[in-house]
Order: C-alpha cells, then sequence, then structure tokens
C-alpha cells in the first residue's frame, strides 16, 4: 500500500512544488515506484518533469470532476519509476466548481484509492491556499510534509496552516499526520535564516527535518529544462540536499 | 479621487506583499497620501508596515463581511502619510463566506467609495490565488500591477491571469487596465533572469516597467523589523529600485 505525503503550505513560493518534483525524483532513483500528482492549476510540478501539458489526453481536473480513473491521465516521465497526474490550466474552475458536489472533499482520496497499490509513494503538489484543493489533498494523505522559506514573511502563516491540518483530521481524515517540516532556500549570507530556523525548531522539534534545503540557482534553472535536479546537475548543492532529504524521508519510514 | 492598484499574481512568492508595502511606502515619502489595503489572509503587508495584528479592533473581514466602515479599521503606520486597513488569520473564512453574498465581488468596491477621496493612492495586496478576494480586489481596482519573478515556474501561470483580468473587465469592472508588469528577484549570476525578462518583454512590450527590482537580502530582512526598504536600509539595492519603481509609477500618471 503505497505511502501518500501531501506537500503543503498556503505562503507562496516556499518551494513545494520544487519539494514535490526532486522528493519524487530521489525516490524514484532509489528504486521506489512513485506517483507526482499535481493539485496546483498552475501544473508546476507537471513541467518540473518535463510532461508537455499540450499534448495531453486528460488531467487530474477530469478526475476530480469528470468521474475519470485516475489510471487513465498518469503519464510517464523521462524517469525510471516515476509516473504524473498532471494538472492543466482547467484545474482552476475546480475549487468553484467542487463546492456543489457529493464528497467534494473526498473525490481525490476515493480516485487514488485504486492506484496505491501500484506505487511505493504518492507524491501530491498543492497550491498556495487552503482551498478544497489542498482540502482534498490532505484528505487523500497519510503525511503532511511542510516546506518553509528561511524568511520572516513564512512564518505568519504556520498557525493558519496548523489549523486546516488539524480541522481535515477532525473532521475528514483522522490518519493525517504531518509528517515533518523541511527548511527551504537556507541562504548564509543572512543571519534571517539562522533565525527563521530556531524559531521553526523551538515549534515544532524533531518534525524538522535535520537537512536544509540551500538557495541553490541550478535548483531554480532545472524547471526550464523539464529536468528535476539530479538529473539537471547532479552534483549541485540542490541535489544534494534533496538526496540527502530523501534518506531521512525513507528512514522515517 | 485616489488611484486603486491591485498588486496581483496567483503565483505564489514573486513578491507581491513587498512591492504593495514598498510602493506605498515609496509613494508616501514624495508626500503623496497612501492607503494599503491587506487582502490576503495572511497579513504580511500588514505586518511589513510593522502594524501588530493582536492589537486590532477590527481588520478587512469586518469590513468585508461585518458590513463595518472601512475607515473605522484604517491604522496609521510609522511612514507619515501611510495608513493601512489591515488584515487578520478570519479573512481566511471570507472566501466560502462571500460565495452565498449578494453583490460579493463588489464589496471591497463598495468599502473603498468612501475613502477615496482621503487618499492619493489605494494599493491593495493579493493573496496567491484567483478566489473571491483576488476577484473583490480587481473589481475594486483602476489597474492591476504584476509582479513576475524572474523565474521559469513564474512564466507558466501569466495566462491565466491575463484570462481572470479580462474576466473581470468584462463582467464587473469595464474600466480596469494592466497598469504594468514589474520584474522581481533578478539574479545577475544567472542567465536564467535575462532569459525570463526578455520572455515577458516579448508578451507585454511597453507595460512592463524599465525598473527591475534586483534579488537583495535586504529585502527580506525588512519585514522582520516592521519596516518598509526606506526605513530599513535607505542605501540598500533594494531601496534604490523601488524609489525608482514610484518615479516610473508617478510619471505614468
Ligand atoms: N532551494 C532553492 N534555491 C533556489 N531557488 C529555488 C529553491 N527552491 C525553489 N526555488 C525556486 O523558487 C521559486 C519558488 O519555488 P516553487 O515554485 O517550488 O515554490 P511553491 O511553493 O511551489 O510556489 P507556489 O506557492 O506558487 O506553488 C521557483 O522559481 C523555484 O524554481
Ligand atoms: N527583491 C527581493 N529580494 C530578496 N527577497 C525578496 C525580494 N522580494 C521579496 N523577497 C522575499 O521573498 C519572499 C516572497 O516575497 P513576498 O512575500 O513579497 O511575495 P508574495 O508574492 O507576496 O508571496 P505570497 O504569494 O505568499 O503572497 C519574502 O520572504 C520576501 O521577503
Ligand atoms: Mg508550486
Ligand atoms: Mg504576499
Amino acid at each position: 500500500m503505497g505511502k501518500v505525503i501531501a506537500v503543503v503550505n498556503q505562503k507562496g513560493g516556499v518551494g513545494k512544488s520544487t519539494t514535490a518534483v526532486n522528493l519524487a525524483a530521489c525516490l524514484a532513483a532509489r528504486r521506489k515506484k512513485v506517483l507526482l500528482v499535481d493539485v496546483d492549476p498552475q501544473g508546476n510540478a507537471t513541467s518540473g518533469v518535463g510532461v508537455d501539458k499540450a499534448k495531453l489526453s486528460g488531467s487530474v481536473y477530469d478526475v476530480l470532476l469528470g468521474e475519470r480513473p485516475l489510471a487513465e491521465v498518469v503519464v510517464a516521465t523521462e524517469i525510471p519509476r516515476l509516473e504524473v497526474a498532471p494538472a492543466t490550466i482547467d484545474l482552476a474552475g475546480a475549487e468553484i466548481e467542487l463546492v456543489a458536489m457529493m464528497s467534494r472533499e473526498f473525490r481525490l482520496r476515493n480516485a487514488l484509492a485504486e492506484v496505491r497499490e501500484a506505487h511505493d509513494y504518492l507524491i501530491l503538489d498543492c497550491p498556495p491556499s487552503l482551498g478544497l484543493l489542498t482540502v482534498n489533498a490532505l484528505t487523500a494523505a497519510d503525511e503532511a510534509l511542510v516546506p518553509i522559506q528561511c524568511e520572516y514573511y513564512a512564518l505568519e502563516g504556520l498557525s493558519q496552516l496548523l489549523n486546516t491540518i488539524n480541522l481535515v483530521r477532525k473532521h475528514l481524515n483522522p490518519g493525517l499526520r504531518l509528517d515533518g517540516v523541511v527548511m527551504t532556500m537556507f541562504d548564509a549570507r543572512t543571519n534571517l535564516s539562522e533565525q527563521v530556523i530556531a524559531e521553526v525548531r523551538k515549534h515544532f522539534g524533531d518534525k524538522v527535518f535535520k537537512t536544509v534545503i540551500p538557495r541553490n540557482i541550478r535548483l531554480s534553472e532545472a524547471p526550464g529544462h523539464g529536468k528535476p535536479i539530479i538529473l539537471y546537475d547532479k552534483n549541485s548543492k540542490g541535489a544534494q540536499a534533496y538526496r540527502e532529504l530523501t534518506r531521512e524521508v525513507l528512514a522515517r519510514g
């Protein structure tokens, strides 16, 4: 039974898609069967693994609103053992359309049920909001993985995020655990990064992964080539950090 | 009659709040009367100008859903001529609550009507989504100002954003103009930044401000001190860039 991990934080630009893509790719490199599910209408995770959205015959939108089986929209990537359920722009209309539907929070969980056996890990990339798409992902997930940028503004939304995780656990998904917090875009040139990490460790203790993802230009260049960092520049600091994070995720079991 | 500018982009972390706060502060420094309106439940613009959310007696939530006059929730900042209509965490529930309300898209526009005379500029900071809060801001605005990060992923959501602006212009606010696009977080150490700027200028032509905001650590440190960049470090590259941008905004009239 594959483990479902939702990568979530309503603060924008903290490294959700970058973490989802690179964790998924590193797990596949460690011989795990991985499905990356793009739940963000922007579709960054989809293009981050090199999938051309113009050539798709189906997407997560069709699964959530059109009743298509998830297995029908899944496509392979150039990375062995890594498949993706892609997002396209029509997903932008999903939140409003889902409001009126039956069991609207469970549509992704129900869709994933049929493919969980076929994968070791299912990684869900969420949009920067706490609307019905993110609630669907948290309802489907075993664990939430929260990237937090080493910046002051990133600290402000945390209580809102924890509220939402607790509400989902209470009303929709009693098994949901906060798997861990990963610090991203660490910049050694400013004390700010250290201060933010200290503050986060104070709140979350050992839920914070030891691995800290540094700010690394190669990570921001890789999506333009449609490649995860381990293919774009396997010796970069970014690649090393995501390999390290993956070891920790595997060790947590 | 004050000009209303909505700072908008559903891509997360592109510098919306940083641009809203620093443009507002620089306009106030140029002797304009400015109201900064925080329409993002995260409340980053509110804390970016040093307002303590715990001490507030009212917020934008009370205006949009509780029928309180906007003038009642506006608070002063330490910057002369700069006031703020603050956001608190309860705004997070607003999108769902607004769905069922009368004239739900016009609530911010109607609320701003009574205070427009008293200000030269009203700057609206939007959340990273295209839901009812952003639609309220676009419906209230004369112009949309779009920060675009000099990164690959930032290009992907642009057509979705333009769709939304066009829909709002067609159905809700015929006077809405796309004021301009400002490139942010330019990093001279990578060709990626230049490539993204070239791509954006190809699409938007002279709507793209000449001023490019560089990646500058002082800009990310300033919010932790509750100060705009011109107070935190007035000689930094970040302060220079936002003063330059302000000159261009004023020149466009
Ligand atoms: N460690 C890093 N070093 C440098 N750049 C990074 C790093 N992680 C992510 N980036 C870049 O920063 C930007 C924001 O990251 P990303 O898009 O992954 O965040 P996100 O949380 O998914 O954003 P959104 O909230 O819009 O979904 C992207 O352009 C990405 O390429
Ligand atoms: N030019 C810059 N140089 C360095 N850091 C910056 C710059 N502009 C913004 N930042 C920092 O980058 C982060 C993202 O910026 P900001 O929060 O303003 O973006 P946003 O678009 O408002 O995000 P959200 O989508 O969550 O509302 C913040 O921590 C901010 O301090
Ligand atoms: Mg993302
Ligand atoms: Mg913001």
